[in-house]
């Protein structure tokens, strides 16, 4: 084998009733990010170049958990994580809690490529993306409706937990995804 | 959670994976994604990338993990991430993609699903959602 690629978009409880043209969506969606991959290594492209512009798809495809599209968190707002690592140099970039960067898998990259370090988080990553030429969004670039109504069905349940008290174990077991 | 490993014609290894985190998440929870060896890990051997419960991921320092299962143990990727799964983390937790340094693809999970797809050379193509597909 020359060459070879392989990409998820999160893992979990996914329902078997999901209606045809949801689940057509869903791989197209996954169709599309592979043949970004086959592009890139068939034509001689670096492993880095492909999982970065793999991943780069798959966080502008608003069906998955990253990028636009991502979960909201307890405050309703957005918060993303990325990690890229190099497995011919051993290097690696990665960063937590970005709010405003459309792409953190690329920022990720420069992070490992252009920075001294390997890990920046919360607002100490806005400030690395401020000294780079990442493209820069609105939070609200990352909501879908989706997930917003996935978040307040989950705010109605932790509501319902406090009041009944559950491990936090189980509140995540119930609904963990990707 | 999204990610992607990948082998490229000059022999190298990457790994990436991105995410918005767990709904409703709270106290600047991080999983497993950004931690270097947990959620992400590529070297000579293998590139891992991971998705499901990151405490759970994190717990087994995952992807080094299945790395090193190969490298050490003498595991090959299939058993090295069979071993995760089975062995190390409970039913329901995490999902894995991998490719080691002869472009074999292993994509398992002990969820239901995972979303998922893979290309190589030869032309070889999958793409699934649900574990029985």
């Amino acid at each position: 084998v020359e060459w070879a690629v392989a990409l998820h978009g999160g893992a979990g409880t996914i329902s078997q009733d999901l209606p045809d043209s949801v689940r057509q969506q869903y791989y197209d969606g996954l169709e599309q990010a592979v043949r970004t991959g086959q592009i890139v290594l068939r034509e001689g492209g670096s492993a880095l170049d492909a999982v970065e512009q793999v991943v780069k798809n798959l966080e502008d495809n608003p069906l998955f958990n990253a990028g636009r599209g991502s979960v909201f968190t307890s405050e309703g707002t957005h918060e993303l994580d990325a990690a890229i690592m190099d497995g011919s140099t051993m290097e690696a970039g990665a960063l937590t809690g970005l709010t405003t960067v459309k792409n953190p898998v690329s920022l990720a990259r420069i992070v490992m490529e252009q920075s001294n370090h390997i890990f920046f988080s919360g607002q100490g990553a806005e400030q690395y993306a401020d000294q780079t030429d990442v493209q820069r969004v609105e939070n609200d670039h990352f909501f879908t409706q989706n997930r917003y109504e996935q978040w307040q069905r989950a705010q109605e349940q932790s509501h319902l937990y406090s009041d009944t008290y559950r491990s936090i174990y189980e509140s995540v077991n119930a609904d963990k995804f990707g | 959670t999204v990610g992607a490993v990948a082998l490229d014609m000059n022999g190298n290894l990457a790994a990436a994976t991105s995410t918005g985190g767990m709904t409703n998440k709270q106290f600047g929870r991080v999983g497993d994604v950004p931690i270097i060896g947990s959620g992400t890990f590529a070297n000579h051997v293998a590139a891992v990338s991971a998705t499901g419960w990151g405490e759970k991921i994190m717990q087994q320092v995952s992807a080094n993990t299945i790395a090193n299962l190969v490298e050490f143990g003498g595991y090959s990727l299939q058993e090295a991430v069979d071993y995760l799964l089975e062995e190390r983390l409970q039913p329901d937790e995490a999902g894995f993609i991998a490719v080691d340094s002869e472009g074999n693809i292993v994509m398992n999970m002990n969820t239901p699903g995972m979303f998922r797809g893979s290309i190589d050379s030869r032309g070889n193509k999958e793409v699934k959602i649900w574990i029985e597909e």
